[in-house]
């Protein structure tokens, strides 16, 4: 039958080697 | 073993009063063996369930919210598993350290394997110029400790999400263990969204299983805890423990037992303040599974398609931060393209029946994500806006009435690494409803 309501369907894709490197992993992620 | 039962348990953490003064060493031991009173319980009860492993979330013994000084009573020593040590058989070899001693016995009293997030300490020379003042880095930090009490995997988390109180570690840590059901690797949280070490484990360390404590706060409509991490696992075809802190009114709920193909096991409660055990069998090698699922080429179909017509009345709208170009799906039915620079997403889908009061729009956005701008995201999303206004797309909203017989969503991603999420009403999975073809397109069974 039909799926349950949807609330999203989503592709998240990650391109990592497009990463700003700027500031490193290593700084401490205060968003 | 071919099959192993895996556990994780999605704790409601018993939290410090606020305070900008630490708290002695005697104080911290008996809110941290509180916390561990309420971990034994879901141990005890997922060994006599048969479960070879548990894994309980992270800052489980203390909470959040510290300072460097404030967190620093909760600390211990946490040496490097070389060195072979039972910390039930034998508590005073490094020091003070009543709380491994205790994570330990757990392990070895029901004979399973214990995944912990504690606090490690390690002292510095003064002289180097990136030792803190006091002494000490301070490392957020999971332990494994086997069967037998030993401790087999320590890992300090890399990528820290608002942690005054902790350091970053030099390099990301590789860090796996071996079991006879399969090989481990571990990592904490928000290292999830980042390659090392999360991608490094699974790609180049080819592990089967990843044990991830998180204490995770849900944001709609792309990074719920339940939706991202089942999608992430299932992107990168691994097992994926996921044990998350129980906190409502920090949005964090959404623990799971994820496998390449499906998850086994979920739990998303915002109603109450209880914890759960969730339990399940899992593969204990899945790339050697019949369920195994195929490598996907993630832009094959979309970029070799003639795109749908694009319609004049793309809009922008924000996801968060991110302004992403959306379309409206106004029929009942349609294949739609949407665009943002070089990422083109296309829908075809038909409703069941359209609901008056709701609008749904295919979304597109391609750049570095947020404030920070660190990450790049590519993202193709068909999602319920928040109201019939137009401008409330993207906004969270938990329900939703609409069904739909087919849905096809696909998109010219210029990175391998494609996480497919289904969220239905209510904030809840699709378990084996939907699946992704070898050519990209993620697509319900019906």
């Amino acid at each position: 039958g039909p799926s349950e309501p949807i609330l999203t369907v989503s592709l998240f894709g990650r391109w990592y080697t497009k990463d700003s490197h700027s500031s490193s992993g290593g700084i401490s992620n205060l968003e | 073993r071919d099959t192993f039962i895996a556990a994780v348990y999605e704790h409601a953490v018993l939290r410090p009063k606020d305070t900008e003064t630490p708290v002695s060493r005697d104080d911290a031991l008996l809110l941290m063996n509180k916390n561990i009173d309420i971990l034994e319980k879901a141990i005890k009860q997922a060994a006599e369930q048969g479960a070879q492993i548990i894994v309980t979330p992270e800052d489980a013994l203390y909470g959040w919210k510290f300072t460097r000084e404030t967190i620093f009573p909760y600390l211990e020593d946490i040496p490097d598993p070389q060195v072979d040590w039972i910390p039930c058989r034998d508590p005073q070899r490094f020091g003070h350290t009543p709380i491994q001693t205790r994570l330990s016995c757990l392990a070895k009293n029901n004979s399973i394997y214990v995944l912990a997030n504690i606090g490690d300490k390690k002292r510095c020379d003064s002289q180097d110029s990136t030792c803190p003042p006091n002494g000490y880095f301070q490392y957020n930090t999971n332990v494994v400790y086997d069967a037998k009490g030993q401790l087999v995997a320590r890992y300090h988390k890399y990528h820290l999400y608002s942690e005054p109180q902790f350091d970053v570690p030099e390099k990301p840590e590789l860090v796996t263990f071996d079991t006879t059901f399969g090989r481990f690797g571990i990592f904490t949280c928000f290292d999830i969204l980042f390659h090392d070490p999360a991608v490094a484990l699974v790609k180049d360390f080819h592990v089967d299983t990843i044990l991830y404590p998180t204490a995770w706060m849900n944001v709609l409509p792309l990074l719920t805890a339940i939706e991202f991490h089942s999608a992430w696992a299932m992107g990168l075809r691994v097992n994926l423990l996921a044990a998350n802190i129980h906190h409502v009114q920090q949005n964090m709920t959404g623990s799971g037992i994820y496998a390449p193909h499906l998850p086994r096991a979920y739990h998303y409660d915002m109603e109450t303040d209880s914890g759960r055990l969730l339990l399940s069998e899992v593969d204990s090698r899945p790339r050697t599974s019949p369920a195994y699922p195929t490598a996907v080429g993630w832009s094959a179909y979309a970029t070799t398609i003639k795109p749908f017509p694009v319609r004049k009345n793309t809009f922008s709208g924000f996801i968060s931060r991110d302004a992403f170009n959306f379309t409206a799906l106004f029929e009942n039915a349609g294949n739609l393209t949407v665009c943002h620079k070089d990422l083109c997403c296309h829908l075809s889908y038909r409703m069941l029946r359209k609901e008056e009061n709701e609008v749904y729009v295919l979304g597109a956005f391609t750049g570095l994500h947020g404030r920070r701008r660190r990450e790049y995201w590519q993202v193709c999303t068909m999602l319920k806006c928040k109201t019939t206004n137009l401008t409330t797309c993207g906004q969270p909203v938990e329900t939703a009435l609409t069904r739909f017989d087919i849905f096809s969503l696909s998109g010219t991603f210029r990175t391998e690494y494609v996480f497919p999420e289904v969220l239905l009403t209510k904030v809840q999975l699709s378990p084996g409803k939907f699946e992704v073809l070898k050519d990209g397109r993620l697509v319900n069974k019906n």
